[in-house]
């Protein structure tokens, strides 16, 4: 019965980076990930959600040691006054993983669940078929995990 | 040289449900997918980016046929006025796949260049190791679809 969710593991080797304001027409992406690759960064995560009033906002997660270059890479390339970078430089990923992120509704309501009575705060959040990803501080990446792990019967 | 991208495909059946304004607390995002999973609702792509001023936005894309009762699930949960619910009822999901998205930088990067020079608007990115999904409208998704699987020589 609880075979939906398969793996439950915490990173927290990583840093993102937010850039906010950045006008929503085609070939800012471009500019953005171009910059990023010509300075040799691999990010991890890409997140967009819809934009509002013609602005937008990405984040990118990469490694720690990768954060202040990325800042730099994407402050050269910003295409006007109106965006701006911020970086959160220690964050925790928590990935959940199994077949029933993709055939049972309440998988991912039971995840979201099981870390809000931890008082844990969703900071980001991305999805694959069978992948949830969630942005969280280091100590809660740790505590998710593992109240996590105890939900979806994977302990031991 | 080009195995770093194994598929290109479009998925024209989708809609785009967007709530912003959340209170950006524990608890808020478990409430959203308890009212998605109560209704029903298999949703596919679940994106979160980092939140300003105390308040996030989350989206999801569920089938064409699902969005109304989404945003009725919706509406009926949201915790307080400052939030709203708004739907793009037709929307393009190109996924890009392939290792070359986890180990070459610029893999990303020659993605959105691609889009750009067709003047198409992402409208949101979400990725995992080796797959990006990108929202566009549904012709330019077919558009996309046949200039990115040219650039990576998947044509057949
Ligand atoms: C914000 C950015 O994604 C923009 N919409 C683009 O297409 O490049
Ligand atoms: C916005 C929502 O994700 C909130 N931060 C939560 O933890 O539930």
């Amino acid at each position: 019965e609880d075979i939906v969710v398969s793996d439950v593991a915490a990173d927290l080797d990583q840093a993102r980076v937010t850039v906010t304001g950045l006008p929503d027409d085609p070939g800012t992406a471009a500019a953005v990930f171009g910059a990023i690759a010509d300075g040799g960064v691999l990010v991890d995560m890409i997140i967009q959600n819809a934009g509002a009033d013609g602005r937008a906002g990405i984040s990118v997660t990469v490694p720690e040691n990768d954060a202040d270059r990325t800042v730099q890479l994407l402050k050269a390339a910003l295409p006007d006054a109106g965006t701006a970078v911020s970086c959160e430089p220690n964050v925790g990923k928590l990935t959940v993983s199994g077949i029933g992120l993709r055939s049972h509704t309440d998988v991912g309501a039971r995840v979201f669940r099981i870390l809000a009575d931890r008082q844990i705060n969703v900071q980001l959040v991305n999805t694959s078929e069978i992948k949830v990803s969630i942005l969280v501080t280091p100590e809660e990446a740790e505590i998710g995990c593992q109240a996590l792990r105890e939900e979806f019967h994977l302990t031991g």
